[in-house]
């Protein structure tokens, strides 16, 4: 039975990317087989699993544009995980897609074809737009990375609204799972207040445990491995792995 | 005569908005008439300048896609800049300009019309759609803040394409006025190689000085005002009064 988790939040730079990275190479890890999607044009998770984006004939561009197979563009990793890559032709997708008819249900049908994975990531990009529908339609659950600042409380209410409008309309069964604190610098008063006030206005689960800031998540890309891979002991790869933990537990009671 | 600059990269939470206002209350402290425009529908800028924008009936998404004059719009800050505001119906714009022909010049247009202001900073969002492109059409320059961590780097190129179409096709004189390093954390070996890499790779000015990384960003929008009045003599308000120091003198030049 495969789970599928959207990892959504139109706010930029709040680790969506390291987020599905770090636990696909978690999940992987402790034995499951993970797909990780990349919804994003500018392929930050591609290039992350060390996949030149500009070597790529075929990309999810075109399996959701072109009805190509998934099975035939979707790539191995040596961090253990598949990877359906993005390249920047996705940036048109949004505008092939925004005049057809059924258009959010492109990911979903694209991705029940497939067979074999416990777990599909979805990586969302920094929008609400057409790309972040289609994952949020396709997926059961919904995890929302939070940099605990206030800039990002103000998107989670329109995320919300989002995720609100996707149950009512393509996907009633889509859950929120929760909010992810990262990059979290729990010793100020700032990060704790503002993930409290979030977590009680919108009633929503915190998953455990936090990811703390540390450069080594920023050195991982550079070597295009995940940080299970360049820092295997550290703190911040330990965090991402008490996610998956978090995560399987989660499934088990969905 | 008004310097027109746009605050542009694609990849999310690398410091745009916060850039935006606290450049633009710098530039307002020292006396010139500032206008800051919001092109994020997500509305953080005008968050951040202490206007909800869920009280606002108009915004620059009227001025762009209703032809409403840009004047009925802008509205006064505590910060001492004009400002332009967004509203989340932003989102639609990209849909509703993409078949309209000249889309690219409905800001430059709206700008045009406007006398009086020294500085016109544009905030665009983190997509190389046609906003941005929009703001880049609008611009006699353009500034790219830049998160000197490897993912970063990835954007910077694909900026540059859109920067030459741009100078090709819809704005001759735009001119690249350089990188700017924010979050910047000097100490680290990772921030200091990414950032000679760039500057050396695509033969870049670095603005001078650099933003350094402190919480104290994230707490000043929460009071609705820019840095410049919540921590006024901090490193990090400094610094951007640096900046504006910076672009004062690069203006000259033109
Ligand atoms: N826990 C952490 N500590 C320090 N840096 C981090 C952490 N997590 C991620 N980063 C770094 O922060 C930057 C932003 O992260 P990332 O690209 O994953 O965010 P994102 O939400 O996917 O961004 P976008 O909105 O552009 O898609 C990257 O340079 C990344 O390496
Ligand atoms: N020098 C700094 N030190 C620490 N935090 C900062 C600094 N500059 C900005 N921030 C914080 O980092 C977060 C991202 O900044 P900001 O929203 O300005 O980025 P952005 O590029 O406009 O993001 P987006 O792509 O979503 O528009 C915000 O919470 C902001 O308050
Ligand atoms: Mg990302
Ligand atoms: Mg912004």
């Amino acid at each position: 039975m495969t789970t599928t988790v959207a990892i959504a939040n139109q706010k930029g730079g709040v680790a969506k990317t390291t987020t599905v990275a770090s636990v696909g190479a978690a999940l992987a890890e402790s034995g499951s087989r993970v797909l990780l999607v990349d919804l994003d044009p500018q392929a930050c998770l591609t290039f992350s699993l060390g996949i030149d984006p500009e070597d790529l004939e075929l990309s999810v561009h075109h399996v959701l544009t072109k009805g190509l197979d998934s099975a035939e563009v979707i790539v191995e990793t040596d961090d253990g995980v598949d990877l359906l890559p993005a390249t920047i032709e996705l940036a048109r997708a949004e505008a092939d897609l925004l005049t057809r008819t059924g258009r959010e249900f492109v990911l979903r049908s694209a991705l029940d074809d497939l067979a074999g994975y416990d777990w599909i990531l979805l990586d969302c990009p920094p929008s609400l737009g057409v790309l972040t529908v289609a994952a949020l339609t396709a997926a059961d659950a919904v995890i929302i990375p939070l940099q605990c600042e206030t800039l990002s409380h103000r998107g989670v209410g329109q995320l919300l609204d989002t995720v609100h409008d996707v149950r009512r309309f393509t996907n009633k069964g889509l859950q929120v799972w929760g909010v992810l604190p990262t990059m979290y610098d729990g010793r100020t008063t700032h990060a704790r207040a503002v993930l409290d006030d979030i977590a009680q206005t919108y009633e929503l689960d915190v998953v455990q445990p936090p990811i703390p800031k540390t450069i080594r998540f920023a050195e991982a890309p550079a070597v295009g491995r995940s940080i299970l891979a360049t820092s295997r002991r550290h703190r911040g790869a330990e965090a991402y792995r008490g996610v998956a933990g978090w995560l399987t537990e989660r499934a088990a009671h969905v």
